[in-house]
Order: C-alpha cells, then structure tokens, then sequence
C-alpha cells in the first residue's frame, strides 16, 4: 500500500458516501445518470468475484464490501425507491449502456492477461469501468445546473483514478515484476475522459459561477 | 511455477 494508492480508495470512497448522501438525505437523484450507476455495480460485480477465494486484506475485504455494497443499493434506490425514482430524470439519461458493455466484453475476451474466467472478468470490468462514466457525462451536459453534490461526485470519481497513475507509476518504480498494462492503459483513458470535465470543473470554482458544461 | 500474483488493487 502506498500513500497514493490510499488517497486513491479514500477519494473513491468519498465519491460514493458523497453520492449516498445525497440520494439518502435529501432524496434525490436529479442530475445523476443510473445507467452510469448500473455499469458501476457491474464494474464491482465483476471485478470482486474473488473477494471470498482470494484474501489479500482486511482492509481489502472490507473495501470490496463497502463499494459493492453501495453500488446495489444506489441502484436499487433510484429503482425502487418511491421518493428517490420520482427524481430520476429517465428522458435525458438515454444513453445505451449496453453499447459500451459489449465491446468491453469482447475486448476482453481477446485482450486479457491470461484466458481464464476470472482474468476475463477482471479486464472486462477495467475496460467497463474506463466508459461507466460517459453516460453521466452525457447527463451532466443536457441538465442545465448541476447542483454542487453532483459536480462533487464527479470529481471525486474522476480523481480517484487520478492518483492511481500515481500509485501505478510508483510501484512500477518500486517493485520489481509489476507490470499491468491493461489496468495502466484502461485507468489513462478513464482518467482523460475526465479531462474536460476537470477543465469546466475548475474554472467554475475558479471564478466562483455555477457549473455548466456545454451542450 | 510462480504463483499468479492476485490482483491486490481495488
């Protein structure tokens, strides 16, 4: 474990206490895509297959819960819930995930690190989670004003990847054998998917206006 | 063989 692996975790998990806090407190979900949500809890689904086979930590294990955990029941929140759904905004969240399940999915069956279930799993929920954000993107950019809780939740999603380049780079460096180049090259797309997001992010905390993407 | 490193990352 290194420090930018932690603030990696810390900032991914304060983008899903963030995002519950929002949908428990003030019964909400305007603004947030639940395709995006969908392919989140799939990305964790697939990625976490071995959380009872494999035990690398406490600290691990109770991680893998929590995201898990909190991936469903946003789900099942925006689904079911009578309060929460109401402010689902189910014409502008259009986007079809599916689009971006499949090639994932067949992407990984070619490019994997070994052809096993579980490594296929594992690379189909790295290439999942690089686009689980576009569908939200997309949403940010058809509602007009964002509210903070929203812009905050993005942020902090795209820049929990963000530090772990970082950690990705810092290991290479300290650790002999670590090489992953489908985690690398999946985790760089992700994090510049972000890229203008962060740009309009900035410059609305910059010069203290409400965040606006364009059209 | 080396055993296959789990992956240790979230």
């Amino acid at each position: 474990m290194n420090i930018f692996r932690l603030a990696g975790d810390m900032t991914h998990l304060m983008s899903v206490l963030v995002l519950l806090l929002k949908i428990h407190t003030i019964k909400s979900c305007a603004g947030i895509s639940l395709k995006t949500q969908e392919l989140y809890a799939l990305v964790f689904a697939t990625r976490y297959l071995d959380i009872f086979t494999d035990f690398i930590s406490v600290y691990n294990t109770i991680m893998k819960l929590i995201f898990l955990g909190s991936s469903f029941s946003i789900v099942w929140y925006m689904r079911r819930h009578k309060l929460v759904r109401r402010s689902y905004d189910k014409e502008q969240d259009t986007f079809r995930h599916f689009f971006l399940v499949l090639p994932c999915l067949l992407l990984a069956l070619v490019m994997n690190e070994k052809f096993t279930f579980k490594e296929v799993m594992w690379a189909f929920s790295l290439y999942l989670e690089a686009v689980a954000i576009l569908p939200q993107l997309v949403l940010l950019q058809r509602t007009k004003n964002i509210d903070n809780l929203t812009g905050q939740y993005v942020f902090l999603l795209g820049a929990y990847r963000a530090f772990y380049i970082f950690n990705w780079i810092y290991r290479y460096f300290t650790e002999p054998h670590y090489v992953h180049w489908i985690t690398w090259i999946s985790g760089l797309v992700q994090t510049l998917l972000y890229a203008d997001f962060f740009y309009y992010y900035f410059n609305s905390w910059k010069n203290n206006v409400k965040l606006h993407l364009p059209a | 063989d080396q055993e296959r490193a789990a992956h240790d990352e979230l």
